[in-house]
């Protein structure tokens, strides 16, 4: 039996083609997710990896690992990134460039920026099942508490409230803003 | 979990020793390092807040079990990927009338006493009192978990407010925690001697990182680039601004200026009525009490 389910198991997926891509939006990027769902031997391995692209100036929004560190090689272009520690403390604030590695702790808050040239990364997460909290956009955690409890968290009105909340209706991403994009014209 | 936390040969109740006042009421800690609780791998709160205050979001790195000591309240989970079903109805909203764009949040469920609450790691909460007396909860969180992969130190990442205290007493635990297996571990003085002879080693390791900035503003927002916000959240950069203003030193859990009103399903007419009677014996019973 087992040379007919472990030792014929599927030990290898293609993460980089973009007709692949898991998340996608025509103006920011894309990514492409492996994990234990879609690769079942990562299950036992407890890991899995992320292949993301961002287009000229765009981004992820700030967003925590819940239950994994992410090790990020930078394998084209570069990327701005900030991570956060549980204290607001930023604990990285810079680029990082074709060939470097960070390591973004678990639950440490992070988002990046892509250079003028885009960048292109892969993520490995120390779980089989590495699940994102995006605190901005369509699915964030923002999004998902009542509108006072926002007002009240942040000493705002409800109308700004509204505006944190509905504003961002991208999933993950962001792309740079208009006045940016004159700019750079 | 080091070798020598679970020789215990005398166990003593222990107190929280660490007590953190907020503008709308306290969080105790038990000091995490206490023997018996290193060996179980867990650390323990106590939260006290008046009527109308609220514990402002966060999330924890490891899971967490909540009693309801005392009190009633409303309380929200945000569980990452799920929808928003809890959404304000549109009817009576005419063609005429200017279209307001409705409120929907995920999933909030009430509480009362006696309640266990279970919240995962990295999950955010938040609680809020709606009820007359003080709500009282006891929290445990077991950050030996294999769902916490940092080290064994409670963490708790907040999204919102200005929690410098209580992050200073956390960091303070984690310190003492270091300092004493340090001294136990004397013999791992290769360590430091390795990094007598080759000095630049820990800079080596990451070029572009920053030593840890200490700054006033102590939750995950602030300390993001208030442009690169402004676009993930598609907003004026004046607004992430007032976002990530400090408004006094109010702690993790504020006073609500009115009652906080969220969609939420009604209660049980049975448990209002419950609710009303026992306010009027309170209320005989201080009549009674004055009488006297």
């Amino acid at each position: 039996g087992l040379e007919e389910t472990f030792c014929a198991m599927r030990m290898k997926e293609n993460i980089a083609d973009p007709e692949r891509a898991d998340i996608f939006n025509p103006q920011a990027g894309r990514i492409s997710t492996l994990n234990g769902y879609n690769l079942p031997i990562l299950q036992a391995l407890g890991l899995s990896a992320e292949r993301g692209v961002l287009y000229n100036r765009a981004g992820t929004v700030p967003q925590w690992c819940i239950n994994a560190h992410k090790i990020l090689y930078m394998l084209r272009g570069r990327a701005r990134i900030q991570v956060v520690n549980q204290n607001g403390d930023t604990v990285f604030d810079d680029n990082v460039e074709q060939g470097q590695l960070l390591t973004v702790p678990q639950n440490f808050a992070f988002m990046k920026r892509a250079g003028s040239e885009g960048a292109e990364w892969v993520s490995f997460f120390t779980n089989s099942q590495a699940t994102n909290t995006p605190m901005a956009g369509r699915v964030s955690a923002i999004r998902a508490l009542p509108e006072e409890v926002v007002a009240a968290s942040y000493q705002i009105s409800k109308e700004d409230a509204r505006k944190v909340k509905f504003n961002n209706q991208d999933t993950y991403f962001f792309t740079s803003s208009r006045s940016e994009r004159r700019d750079e014209a | 979990q080091s070798q020598n936390e679970c020789q215990i040969n005398r166990l003593n109740s222990i107190e929280p020793t660490s007590r953190i006042r907020s503008e709308a009421g306290t969080t105790e800690w038990w000091n995490p390092n206490s023997q018996q609780l290193s060996c179980a791998g867990v650390s323990v709160l106590r939260q006290n807040v008046e009527p109308n205050g609220l514990i402002l979001p966060s999330f924890t790195n490891a899971p967490q079990l909540v009693y309801i000591v005392q009190g009633r309240g409303i309380q929200g989970t945000v569980i990452p990927g799920c929808a928003e079903t809890f959404q304000e109805s549109q009817q009576g909203q005419g063609q005429k009338s200017p279209r307001r764009l409705q409120d929907q949040h995920q999933k909030i469920r009430r509480f009362r006493r006696g309640d266990v609450i279970a919240l995962p790691a990295g999950v955010v909460h938040w609680f809020y009192n709606d009820g007359n007396e003080r709500l009282v909860t006891v929290n445990l969180l077991h950050t030996a978990n294999s769902a916490n992969q940092l080290d064994d130190n409670p963490r708790r990442f907040h999204l919102a407010g200005n929690p410098e205290e209580e992050q200073r007493r956390l960091r303070r635990f984690a310190q003492q925690k270091m300092q004493g297996s340090r001294s136990e571990r004397e013999e791992m003085e290769e360590d430091e001697d390795e990094e007598q002879d080759n000095p630049s080693r820990s800079r080596r390791e990451s070029p572009h990182s920053r030593e840890q900035q200490s700054s006033s503003c102590n939750n995950l927002l602030c300390a993001f680039d208030s442009e690169f916000l402004a676009q993930a959240f598609n907003v004026d950069t004046s607004l992430i601004r007032r976002l990530q203003e400090v408004r006094g030193n109010k702690g993790s859990i504020i006073r609500v200026k009115d009652r906080l009103d969220v969609v939420s399903p009604p209660r049980m007419e049975e448990e209002e009525r419950e609710e009303r009677q026992e306010e009027e014996r309170r209320r005989e019973r201080q009549r009674g009490g004055r009488d006297n």
